[in-house]
């Protein structure tokens, strides 16, 4: 773990007293260590360890911890502080609140659907999922296959409407008659497709979503910056859902996403069920990351 | 790195940082760069195209020491010398979910197909919505017969139904599509050991290739999947889709320096065409791109 390789390199400092730049950079060595196996995006880390640096040099060691404890209870602060923020439920705000769901292939978009719409219902809301996905074979059969093991409505025109169409008549279809949630489940699609980026955005005018939620992958690389930068860039993003936290990927790429679109963290997938949508809670995928 | 330039202390850390940022991983890249960074102390390597070359053999060194064989991509035309496996050539394919194992399958069997073999895909995915529906519409689109029970129904019952399907009709291919499933959970891992368990017990010497789907996006966790689904049911190649994102998959390194799995094939679209067997000089040409 972090806090055991920071327990070699303090063996040296006697006693405790102030953190010496020299001391806190040979820690910081392994605090990036750490964060980069977890996937944290190369110049996030960079940032990140900067803002901790600039912490860390000069404060006063409390009797009570190590140094090396002292450098990680800054760093986890610093992390968390990072993770979490920002308005951390669906915020329903119009009649009816329209939530689109965006992201790259396979990342989990059309379960979560499923999965907010039963959250929301058992909240007291009355949601409507909506098939947008016309490419992938047998998406719009998904979504239904869904709708009705949970008895929930979903608005489908099948795979010749363009998707934009079809999520406006469902808006409307919904307003007529008084749904609380519209959920659009959109088809994957890679940020660099400009055709693909540009139907979302012609969605997103005839839709005007209360949230846009980036659905992303927790095993996701590097590249999770780049993806979540040109979605925001495209879309406007108002937050992000991470799914398959259930696995061991230690999810370094929220880091990198939240860090660079400042959108925060909404939820998290933590299995295959519908029941397996849970709120996020910023410690403990920071004690994750750190490892 | 574009440069021409004299070698500096500061073009090691550019290059560590192109191969972090490619998801090549911190410990392999650290091999790679102390690696190449002997050799141009060795060789006298005073250049930056020199040490780039130096790096790009030593890329290739670590892909070409994973077990690769000519690309059964290359000879899906059955001949004297790549003769296909008597009396069922049967490929497992898995992976987590979402990486792109149906559409992969399809994209296989279409090959298959294309070579005029007769070709059987079973839909052993029981569990996911619409996962036998998705993967009939493919089966249709490509031409190969697809198997399959109802939802909910045993993978394992599925498998054997088509195993003793395409024994009695004489088939020559059969494509196994999987749930996916996260390496981490215990019964789902011995779900799948126990659909390989039937092949085996079915066919002898099946399943001859037992493909893991990574998706090009995922980031160090591809290393504890190829070593978990290694583990479970001895992962012949892999299948690396996605690879037509701006990721790298740099993580292929990592898995052929410590489990020597060759990268079969690469996904490179959503289309049933968009498929080719691996070129490492081009993959790792590619990550300098
Ligand atoms: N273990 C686990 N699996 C998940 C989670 N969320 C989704 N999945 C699975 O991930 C796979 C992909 O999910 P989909 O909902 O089809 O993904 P998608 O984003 O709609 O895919 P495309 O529409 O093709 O882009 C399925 O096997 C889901 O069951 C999660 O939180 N945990
Ligand atoms: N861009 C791109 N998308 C791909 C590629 N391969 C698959 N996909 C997409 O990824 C998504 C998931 O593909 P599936 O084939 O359903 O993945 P899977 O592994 O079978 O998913 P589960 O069965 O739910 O675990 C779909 O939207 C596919 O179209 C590829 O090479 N490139
Ligand atoms: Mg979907
Ligand atoms: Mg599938």
């Amino acid at each position: 773990s972090l806090s055991e390789r920071l327990q070699g390199v303090f063996q040296k400092l006697r006693g405790k007293g102030v953190l010496r730049e020299a001391d806190v950079d040979e820690a910081l060595r392994e605090v990036r260590l750490a964060l980069l196996e977890a996937d944290v995006n190369f110049k996030v880390v960079r940032d990140f360890l900067l803002r901790v640096r600039a912490r860390a040099v000069g404060t006063e060691v409390l009797s009570s911890l190590t140094p090396a404890q002292a450098v990680v209870k800054i760093v986890n602060e610093e992390l968390i502080a990072t993770l979490g923020g920002g308005l951390s439920k669906i915020s329903l705000s119009g009649s009816p609140t329209v939530v689109m769901l965006v992201g790259l292939q396979g990342s989990g978009k059309t379960t979560t659907a499923a999965k907010l719409a039963w959250q929301l219902r058992k909240a007291g809301q009355r949601p409507l999922l909506v098939a947008a996905d016309v490419r992938r074979p047998a998406a719009i059969q998904q979504l239904l296959t869904l709708g009705k093991q949970l008895d929930i409505p979903v608005y489908s025109e099948g795979s010749q409407v363009p998707p934009p169409q079809i999520c406006a008549n469902a808006a409307k279809r919904a307003r007529e008659m008084a749904y609380s949630v519209v959920i659009l489940d959109t088809a994957g699609r890679l940020h660099v497709d400009d055709e693909m980026m540009a139907e979302l955005e012609r969605v997103r005018a005839r839709t005007s979503p209360g949230e846009v939620l980036l659905v992303a992958d927790a095993m996701t690389g590097q590249e999770a910056v780049r993806v979540a930068e040109e979605f925001h860039r495209r879309v406007g993003l108002t937050g992000l859902i991470l799914t398959k936290v259930d696995g061991d990927a230690r999810g370094g790429a929220a880091l990198s996403i939240r860090a660079v679109t400042g959108v925060p963290i909404k939820y998290i997938g933590v299995g295959e069920k519908t029941d397996a949508l849970e709120p996020f809670h910023p410690e403990r995928l920071a004690s994750r990351i750190l490892g | 790195l574009t440069g021409t330039g004299q070698v500096t202390d500061g073009l090691w850390s550019e290059l560590e940082r192109l191969l972090i940022q490619a998801d090549v991983g911190v410990s392999t890249t650290v091999e790679l760069v102390e690696k190449v960074r002997a050799r141009a102390a060795r060789e006298k390597i005073r250049d930056t195209a020199g040490v780039k070359q130096a790096l790009q053999e030593a890329m290739l060194e670590l892909l070409q020491g994973a077990a690769i064989s000519p690309s059964p991509i290359l000879y899906p035309v059955p001949s004297a010398s790549h003769p296909l496996p008597a009396p069922l050539y049967v490929i497992l394919v898995v992976g987590v979910n979402g990486v792109g194992k149906t559409t992969s399958i399809a994209k296989l069997a279409n090959i298959y197909r294309r070579a005029g073999l007769d070709t059987v895909v079973a839909a052993a995915d029981t569990f996911r919505a619409a996962a036998i529906e998705q993967l009939q519409v493919w089966g249709q689109r490509v031409g190969a017969t697809v198997i399959a029970h109802q939802p909910g129904a045993d993978p394992g019952a599925v498998v054997f139904d088509a195993l003793q399907s395409c024994l009695a009709r004489k088939a020559q291919v059969l494509i196994i599509d999987t749930a996916g499933r996260l390496h981490t959970k215990y019964s789902l891992m011995e779900e799948l050991k126990k659909v390989k368990r039937v092949i085996a017990k079915q066919v002898p010497g099946a399943p001859h290739e037992v493909i893991l789907v990574i998706d090009a996006t995922t980031g160090q966790n591809a290393l504890a999947q190829a070593r978990q689904f290694t583990q479970a049911v001895e992962v012949s190649g892999i299948f690396l889709a996605k690879l037509d994102g701006t990721a790298r998959g740099g993580m292929a390194f990592a898995i052929a320096r410590e489990l020597g799995i060759p990268i079969r094939y690469v996904g490179t679209g959503e289309a049933v065409d968009d498929v080719a067997g691996f070129d490492p000089q081009e993959f790792v040409r590619a990550l300098f791109a």
